[in-house]
């Protein structure tokens, strides 16, 4: 049977595309 | 059916998990080469059978990975109030931090899941906490526009003082 893998969990980048406080 | 644990348990296969588990109970704290344990994966994946199941057999909540990822952080990056529930009621840390300087409560907010960020508070998430770089929940919320979560800081807030 084809064996489907999920990908490692990660965590986001918190404040990706904001500005810089 | 060669696939891990870690893999068995992200895709919900809980009775396989289990089988896997009365063969060789030390997989319950197996860690990939991230230091992620099956706990994580089945709370990252929102798998709610496999996190009561991975619980009730002796599972580590408290583990955290290389980078100090934990289940409660993917739980609640996730949006996964049930798991997040399951885990504080372990006695997990509401507050742990990562390398990031990421919270449960940072990464709920990030996820913009208000009925995350609400279970987080309720079990005494600091609402302080900054990220690495210098964003406290609410400037997080404030900054990305998510009048819900903010509604629901405020609400903490006010009833803090």
């Amino acid at each position: 049977s084809h064996l489907s893998l999920y990908t490692s969990p990660s965590l986001p980048n918190i404040t990706l595309g904001l500005p810089a406080t | 059916d060669s696939l891990s644990i870690h893999q068995l348990a992200a895709q919900g296969e809980v009775l396989q998990v289990a089988v896997r588990l009365s063969k060789d109970v030390s997989l319950l704290s197996k860690q990939d080469e991230r230091g992620f344990t099956p706990l994580m994966w089945a709370s990252a994946f929102g798998e709610k059978t496999v996190v009561d199941l991975l619980l009730e057999k002796g599972a580590d909540p408290k583990i955290v990975a290389r980078d100090r990822e934990s289940a409660l952080t993917l739980a609640s990056s996730g949006g996964y109030v049930d798991i997040i529930e399951v885990l504080l009621r372990r006695g997990v840390d509401v507050n742990v931090y990562d390398w990031n300087g990421g919270t449960p409560l940072l990464y709920a907010v990030r996820g913009n899941h208000v009925k995350c960020v609400e279970a987080l508070l309720a079990k005494g998430a600091d609402i302080t906490t900054e990220s690495d770089s210098g964003y406290s929940a609410m400037a997080l919320a404030v900054a990305l526009g998510y009048k819900k979560i903010q509604k629901v800081l405020e609400d903490h807030i006010l009833r803090l003082y």
